[in-house]
C-alpha cells in the first residue's frame, strides 16, 4: 500500500512568467516524484504540489533560490489520510 | 452496511461496495422513480452503474457524473447525497418535481470504479483509470483527456507516466466509451455536468481551443446564475468561465466532446476546497459541499427545462 509519511503539499505563488517557466521545468523533473495537484499555468492561479519527503529539501531549496513564494498547505499527508481512515472505520463500526 | 438509505451516513466517505449497495437500496425503495442502468464495464470488470430517475417514457435527459478522477472523493460522496436528495425532493420541491415530470435525470456516481477501488486500497492519491499501458510500467489513462475533442492536443500528455496521459486513442478507456455510447444511443441528452474537485470553479467549453463556444454568452450567464445560487448558502468563493480562459488548455476533455455532440448545457464543476486540504477534504464538509453544489445543479437543470432547444 502506498503511504505518504512526511509528504507535504506546498501552495506556491508565482509572481511572474519567469517563475511559471521555472516551475514547469521543476514539474518535468521526474526523479523528484512530484504530484502537481494544481499545475503551474499562470500567475493568477495557485500551484499545489505534493512533495515526497525525500524531495522536500531539494524543492524547498529550489523555491528559495529562485525567490518563489510558498506556504505549507498540508504538513504531513499521511496524518490526514490516517484521520480519514479513522473516521471511515468509526462510521462503519 | 446500513439497511436502508435513511440509515446511510452521508457525512462520511464510503468504499465501493457500500456505494454500490446504496444504489441498490435506493432503487429498491423507490422503484417507481429510480432504476439502475449498467452502461458498461470498467477495465477490471466492474459495472458502470447509472441511476436513472424517471417519471415517464421517452423523456429528454439530463446527465450528472461524479468521480471520473478517482481521488476526488468529495465528488463521489456528493453524488450519493444528490441521489438521496432527488428521491427526497421529488413531489415536495416544486422545481425538482417539474424537472422530473418532463426530463429524466441520469447520475453516474462512480464513473471510474477501478480507480476508486485503488484509492481505497492501494494509493489514496490515484487519479487515472487502471488499464495497463503496453510498453510502459506506468498504469492508467486520464479519463478527462481521452475524449474525441481536440484529442492529442496541447494540455494533455503522450506519456503513460503522466497524470494527464491521454491514452492511445480517443475513447480507448471503457469508462469513457461507455458514456460515449450511452449519450449517442440516447440521442436526447440536453444537459451534461461532470463533477470534479478542487478549485471552486464552474467551467464551460472549450478547453482545447480558444475559439469561443457559439453559446458562450448564454453559458456564461447561466454559470453566473448557478454560482450565485451556490454562494447563497455558505458564501463559498467560486470563479466561472470557459476552461481555457479560466484554468488552462486541456485537450480531449469530457464537456468539449458533449458540447460538440450538441449538448448545449455542458459544464464541469470543480468543488471545494481552495488551499487547505486538496483531495483530502474532511468528511464533515461532504454535506455542505453537496448542499451548495445542488443549488447550482438545480439552476442549470431548471434553465435547461425552461429553454428547450
Amino acid at each position: 500500500k502506498e503511504t505518504f509519511e512526511g509528504h507535504q503539499v506546498l501552495r506556491i505563488t508565482a509572481n511572474n512568467e519567469a517563475q511559471i517557466t521555472l516551475l514547469k521545468e521543476l514539474s518535468e523533473q521526474g526523479h523528484l516524484g512530484l504530484d502537481f495537484w494544481m499545475e503551474p499555468i499562470r500567475e493568477s492561479l495557485p500551484i499545489d504540489v505534493r512533495v515526497p519527503f525525500n524531495s522536500l529539501q531539494a524543492v524547498r531549496a529550489f523555491l528559495a533560490y529562485n525567490h518563489i513564494e510558498y506556504l505549507v498547505m498540508i504538513e504531513d499527508v499521511q496524518n490526514l489520510l490516517d484521520e480519514e481512515q479513522r473516521q471511515m472505520l468509526k462510521s462503519h463500526v | 452496511i446500513p439497511r436502508n438509505t435513511d440509515d446511510f451516513v452521508y457525512t462520511n466517505y464510503h468504499n465501493l461496495n457500500t456505494i454500490y449497495s446504496f444504489m441498490d437500496m435506493l432503487v429498491a425503495e423507490h422503484s417507481d422513480l429510480v432504476s439502475k442502468i449498467v452502461i458498461g464495464q470498467s477495465y477490471e470488470g466492474r459495472p458502470l452503474n447509472v441511476l436513472r430517475f424517471s417519471t415517464g417514457a421517452n423523456r429528454p435527459g439530463m446527465w450528472l457524473d461524479t468521480g471520473i478522477h478517482s481521488r476526488e472523493w468529495v465528488t463521489q460522496a456528493s453524488g450519493v447525497w444528490f441521489a438521496k436528495k432527488i428521491v427526497t425532493d421529488y413531489g415536495r420541491d416544486p422545481a425538482l418535481t417539474d424537472i422530473l415530470n418532463n426530463y429524466d435525470i441520469y447520475l453516474e456516481i462512480i464513473t471510474n470504479p477501478d480507480g476508486y477501488q485503488y484509492t481505497q486500497t492501494k494509493d489514496r492519491m490515484w487519479r487515472k483509470t487502471r488499464k495497463p499501458n503496453p510498453g510502459s510500467s506506468c498504469v492508467g489513462v486520464d479519463p478527462n483527456r481521452n475524449w474525441d475533442a481536440g484529442f492529442g492536443g496541447a494540455g494533455s500528455s503522450s506519456s503513460p507516466c503522466s497524470e494527464t496521459y491521454r491514452g492511445p486513442s480517443a475513447h480507448s478507456e471503457p469508462e469513457v466509451k461507455a458514456i460515449v455510447d450511452f449519450v449517442k444511443s440516447h440521442g436526447n441528452i440536453k444537459s451534461f455536468v461532470s463533477i470534479h474537485s478542487y478549485s471552486q470553479m464552474l467551467l464551460y467549453p472549450y478547453g482545447y481551443t480558444r475559439t469561443p463556444a457559439k453559446d458562450q454568452a448564454e453559458l456564461h450567464e447561466l454559470a453566473r446564475k448557478a454560482i450565485t445560487e451556490l454562494q447563497s448558502l455558505y458564501n463559498t468563493r467560486y470563479t466561472y468561465g470557459s476552461i481555457i480562459t479560466t484554468i488552462y488548455q486541456a485537450s480531449g476533455g469530457t464537456i468539449d466532446w458533449t458540447y460538440d455532440q450538441g449538448i448545449k448545457y455542458s459544464y464541469t464543476f470543480e468543488l471545494r476546497d481552495t488551499g487547505r486540504y486538496g483531495f483530502i477534504l474532511p468528511a464533515n464538509q461532504i454535506v455542505p459541499t453537496a448542499e451548495e453544489t445542488w443549488l447550482a445543479l438545480m439552476a442549470i437543470m431548471e434553465h435547461t427545462k425552461n429553454n428547450p432547444y
